[in-house]
């Protein structure tokens, strides 16, 4: 198992050379030094990073950034469509959400895409936002398998995150982004991803 | 200037410590190990970081917890009050702001205190948040300066955010923590961090 930090840094070389807009460039080269500037990493963390997954650049000309982007693209495997769900569809699920579908229809690249959103209130069941169904919370294991769910985002107040991650991790889903401040367990075999805005903060800090 | 990779570890080291409820604790002691375990690196890289800003730990016994935890603190600038500005009363920005007023009511630890909002909507200026006001965006520059408002967050649609930006660098502040999925120019004293719904999302796809 690949180290998550690693990951982490695959994700950061791959925004890289997305947001460098190569799609067009055949003759583009890069080098450990411009991608690990760029990414806020040395050049040595580049290659061994690079080094685990395959061989993909040479010495002394630096990696053909194109190829490298569709490696790091199939490793990460954003290579295809990935049907993402959300729990609690409030301020913080509504603004995800609408940011991912802007994302998903503007970029080729941004494979991720909204499926379904579910919540208990009956204020938003039966709804939509931008065409994708918020559907109530108790037809989630039918809709995840429906809908071919992979991923799940829980946005629902800290006193049910826990029940509602329970729900989740039974409808199968083996990846969740949690953005409830509570510390969540979840089965060996699921991945748990917890954000929170405070780290960014923190780290900001530091600079003051 | 540290690599912001360490400092973003420090952080993670900081949260690991406050995470596990130590302050009562006088007699605990923390390995390497362990803590790199937790905040998912290698001991080696605990030990090189925290050697960069000095002595913490003894040869086989480990770091004194609490004593570790008062000087992650002390060097991320956090054992004070940090007074935190946000602009875009929207979805995302009301989620951001309600939460970080959760945390600071709850945790004596964390120190972000949400000090003003700013908006160009009629409907949303003269209001407050849980006590924060909400100003219009004409008065930043005197409201950072009454407030002492150190970091900005920036919640507005993308279209506006480098016009937002520009007015918060003049308005003195030198931290900013942009959601706004745009590149965003900012003069080298200030230091800017995006933060992405997606870079979560594509570390979990990893692990489908
Ligand atoms: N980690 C971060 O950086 C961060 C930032 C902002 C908010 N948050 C957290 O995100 C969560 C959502 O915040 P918000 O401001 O959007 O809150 P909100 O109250 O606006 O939204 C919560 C939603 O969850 C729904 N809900 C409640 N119980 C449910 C259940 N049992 N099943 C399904 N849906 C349920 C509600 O109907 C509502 O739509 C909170 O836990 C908050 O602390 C985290
Ligand atoms: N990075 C991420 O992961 C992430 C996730 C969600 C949303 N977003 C982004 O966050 C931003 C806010 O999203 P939202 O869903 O809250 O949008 P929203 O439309 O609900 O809120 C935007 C707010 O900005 C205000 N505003 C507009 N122009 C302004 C100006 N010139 N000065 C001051 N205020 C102004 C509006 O009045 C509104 O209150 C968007 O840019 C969105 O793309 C990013």
């Amino acid at each position: 198992r690949v180290p998550n930090v690693v990951i982490r840094r695959l994700v950061l070389y791959l925004r890289t050379l997305v947001d460098m807009d190569i799609r067009s460039d055949e003759n583009l080269f890069i080098s450990s030094q411009e991608l690990g500037e760029r990414a806020g990493v040395t050049a040595a963390q580049v290659r061994k990073d690079l080094a685990l997954f395959g061989e993909f650049g040479k010495q002394g000309v630096g990696y053909h950034a194109l190829s490298l982007m569709r490696e790091l693209q199939a490793i990460l495997k954003v290579d295809r469509d990935i049907a993402v769900g959300l729990v609690g569809a409030g301020e913080l699920g509504m603004a995800m959400t609408r940011y991912n579908i802007r994302r998903y229809n503007q970029n080729p690249d941004y494979l991720f895409r909204m499926a379904a959103l579910f919540d208990i209130d009956p204020e938003k069941i039966g709804k939509d936002v931008e065409g994708v169904p918020i559907f109530p919370v108790q037809e989630m294991e039918e809709r995840v398998r429906e809908l071919n769910i992979q991923i799940m985002t829980i946005a629902v107040p800290a006193a049910v995150a826990q029940e509602i991650t329970d729900m989740v991790v039974r409808s199968g889903v083996k990846a969740i982004l949690n953005f409830a401040p509570i510390k969540l367990t979840v089965p060996s075999d699921v991945h748990l991803y917890s954000a929170d805005v405070s780290l960014d903060l923190q780290q900001l800090a530091y600079y003051l």
